[in-house]
């Protein structure tokens, strides 16, 4: 099947589909303009990704990568804001993926790697249990990728 | 069967993992 830079997206992917966003988010392509990501943030925390935040974020960027870029750059620093000011997580050690890359080319790593901050927002939020639960109801091999995931992302958790 | 030790014992690394992080209550801003 995929190899193991790929299985890292493609898991994920799966992952936020449990958000059932209104924007579509089945492939690489979908999620590489942002909407379907920001709309799950929103749900994770509605108060730090809120609707000011959201209508930054463009819906209608078809085929256009310097929107999406734009979209998913905004998420990036959002993100990694939410670590630093709400978590008190120092992910400085933490490879920050690169955007351009997603917005371009759709690339599953860097994808991978975006998608690993979102979930490490989503199981240490205010809701954390509720998405801790429905990681717990997925297939065996998702929810695999998805404890390494978690596992690289809280290495350094204790600096 | 192997298979399915192994698939038990997986599945118990999983439990053990999530049930965890469901107890160490991390996420509670400020």
């Amino acid at each position: 099947m995929e190899n193991s830079e790929t299985a890292l997206a493609e898991s994920l992917i799966i992952w936020l589909q449990t958000f059932n966003t209104p924007a579509p988010c089945r492939t690489m392509e979908e999620l590489a303009t942002g909407a379907a990501m920001s709309q799950a943030l929103h749900q994770i925390d509605p108060t730090w990704f809120n609707e000011a935040w959201m209508g930054r974020i463009k819906t209608d960027v078809e085929d256009n990568w310097r929107l999406k870029m734009s979209n998913l750059k905004k998420i990036l620093q959002k993100v990694v804001d939410y670590y630093n000011e709400v978590l008190s997580q120092d992910i400085s050690y933490f490879p920050l993926p690169d955007v351009s890359l997603v917005a371009e080319h759709s690339e599953p790593v860097e994808m991978g790697r975006l998608l690993q901050l979102i979930l490490g927002c989503a199981v240490r939020c205010e809701q954390q249990q509720e998405y801790i639960q429905i990681i717990m109801t997925m297939e065996e091999s998702v929810q695999h990728v998805v404890m390494k995931a978690i596992q690289e992302l809280m290495k350094k958790d204790h600096s | 069967d192997p298979n399915m030790k192994a698939g038990a014992a997986n599945e118990g690394v999983l439990a053990n993992f999530f049930n965890s992080l469901l107890s160490k209550k991390t996420g509670s801003p400020g």
